[in-house]
């Protein structure tokens, strides 16, 4: 594995989006996954509709009644590919752009699909694995505890204490292998994120968390999607 | 402990209440932020000096990174929560997701 690795090098990253007053971070994670394999996939990085997620997928957990991907109100990234996958994909951010509400009807249009899942899965908790997957597979689709990214402006967040309960779910892009840390009084590894909060916040909308400890839970959900090459 | 940023212009509470007006003139500023009435300037004022000591908890808890004002400064974590997040954190495998293989790491 290299050291320090960033798929916004190799083009495979759009530039960061804003979710808005919505609770639709969900779609962001699940788009930022799919524009990166779909890359790989085709080497043309498109940007997808997070709002065709946000109408349009009403995916429920199987075993669990009401736990259903819900627009505004909440969603989960697994459940987002396995819609992707049955609708056939998503539609360009162009052809369905985000409006951040939840209030209009689905408008899909099956014939402007511009990426496809061809299956996703789940990553085991070990880092190395992680890193593995995002090299191969490309950026991955994670979950954190946002509590210390309310107040976050910049370098790489090591809290001493954080909450493993995942609430957010971004994008994992890339990783680092040298982001000092004061109270270590040494160079920390660590992952790179991309949010979807606008660039304004963090660093540059991206926030970089140190790994080794599944801080804030970071190595608890993560997920890798294989995308099919198709034309529209 | 000293943030570099606020210079401590008069003693005391008085002084740091002085300050936090300052900030949050800087942050309405910024981030473009109104309010309806007096009162609800009052509310949000007051969640966003709430809101300055929980970045400096974060910044004593988190010493690498940099924590401070953003543009959520003016809310209460579970505003903030509820209306900037959005995952529903049930961890169970649908259907077709499936398990990742295991990939060589050492090479």
């Amino acid at each position: 594995l290299p050291a320090d690795f960033d798929w916004r090098d190799h083009g495979a990253v759009t530039g960061v989006k804003n979710q808005g007053s919505c609770g639709s971070c969900w779609s962001f994670s699940t788009t930022g996954a799919l524009e990166g394999a779909n890359f790989l996939a085709t080497e043309k990085l498109v940007s997808l509709s997070e709002q065709q997620l946000v109408d349009c997928d009403h995916e429920c957990d199987p075993e669990e009644p009401g736990s259903c991907d819900s627009g505004c109100n909440g969603g989960l990234m697994n459940s987002a590919f396995e819609y992707t996958l049955k609708a056939g994909g998503l539609m360009r951010e162009e052809d369905y752009p985000y409006t951040g509400t939840d209030r209009g009807a689905c408008k899909f249009d099956k014939s402007k699909i511009a990426a496809s899942v061809a299956n996703f899965s789940v990553v085991t908790l070990d880092e190395d694995q992680i890193a593995a997957n995002l090299v191969k597979n490309g950026p991955l689709a994670i979950a954190i505890n946002a509590v210390f990214m309310q107040t976050y402006v910049g370098g790489v967040s090591c809290p001493y204490i954080c909450s493993r309960r995942l609430d957010h779910g971004v994008l994992l892009v890339g990783y680092g292998s040298a982001g000092y840390s004061a109270v270590r009084m040494k160079e920390k590894p660590y992952w790179i994120i991309k949010n979807s909060w606008g660039e304004s916040w963090g660093d540059g909308g991206y926030y970089k968390i140190c790994r080794g400890r599944n801080i804030c839970g970071v190595d608890s959900m993560v997920s890798t999607v294989a995308a099919v090459q198709t034309s529209s | 402990a000293e943030d570099p940023l606020i210079k401590q212009v008069v003693d005391g509470a008085e002084g740091e209440a002085l300050t936090d007006h300052h900030h949050f003139s800087i942050f309405k500023r910024k981030f473009g932020k109104s309010y309806a009435s007096q009162e609800e300037h009052d509310h949000r004022f007051k969640v966003f000096r709430a809101n300055l000591r929980r970045a400096r908890r974060h910044q004593k808890l988190d010493p690498s990174a940099v924590h401070g004002v953003t543009q959520f400064s003016d809310l209460t974590p579970s505003e903030f929560r509820r209306t900037y997040l959005g995952l529903r954190s049930k961890l169970r495998l649908p259907k077709d997701a499936t398990q990742a293989p295991i990939l060589p790491t050492d090479s």
